[in-house]
């Protein structure tokens, strides 16, 4: 464990508490992607399987116990809870064009043809591109409540930190994973365009809103 | 190598 993996760790969890706590308190899933909240559980669900295999540590083991509960408990407030508060006809981004290839592409490229290396690689390609439908959903509607866009950044920053985990572990344990981190890579990449919105606008206490 | 017998990263 290093500091970029733990800032990484506790941005993603501040991210997913931010989400959760935003719908709870405001009773509303007003401007958030129901589809990326689902991609996020597919992804926690099909990573995390080795719960039931492998103990690694309790820091492992409670986040992941953590991140599956808390993204299936957002998923129930957005389609459930406060389902009326459900912007559908914004968040139209067909995820089958998501999935499918994904599917395919953790078949052909993987570390191991074992049914649970599979399922993490594909949740490890899924995770790259499951904040798409919330970024289109944004285009969509043009704008952001400024609470979304801090759950954004948290969630964007940490795999970015991630990034910065990685080369800190190729230089001090010669460790690396390709997959992981070419995913990474693509995964960071697709905030960019937030990132300068973000930073130009939100922390100047600006609305984020888009050219319409 | 590559083959990551145990991923310990969430």
């Amino acid at each position: 464990m290093n500091i970029f993996r733990l800032f990484g760790d506790l941005s993603h969890l501040a991210a997913i508490i931010i989400l959760l706590l935003k719908i709870w308190k405001s009773r509303s899933c007003a401007g958030i992607s129901g589809k990326s909240q689902i991609l996020f559980a597919i992804v926690f669900t099909t990573r995390y399987l080795d719960l039931l295999t492998s103990f690694i540590s309790l820091y492992n083991t409670s986040m992941k116990m953590i991140y599956i509960g808390c993204s299936y408990a957002t998923v129930y407030l957005i389609y459930a809870k406060f389902r009326a508060t459900y912007d559908g006809n914004h968040d139209s981004f067909r995820v089958e064009f998501l999935i499918v290839p994904v599917g395919g592409l953790a078949v052909l490229i993987n570390h191991d043809f074992s049914l649970l290396e599979i399922l993490w690689t594909f949740s490890i390609y899924l995770e790259s591109v499951a904040i798409l439908p919330q970024l289109f959903m944004i285009s969509k509607t043009g704008e952001a409540e400024t609470i979304t866009t801090h759950y954004l950044f948290c969630q964007g920053l940490y795999r970015a930190l991630y990034l910065i985990n990685w080369i800190w572990r190729f230089y001090f344990e010669g460790f690396f994973d390709m997959i992981a981190i070419v995913a990474g890579v693509v995964q960071t990449i697709l905030y960019c365009d937030f990132f300068y919105l973000y930073v130009t606008k939100v922390l100047k206490g600006k609305k984020l809103s888009l050219p319409a | 190598g590559m083959s990551v017998d145990e991923h310990d990263e969430l």
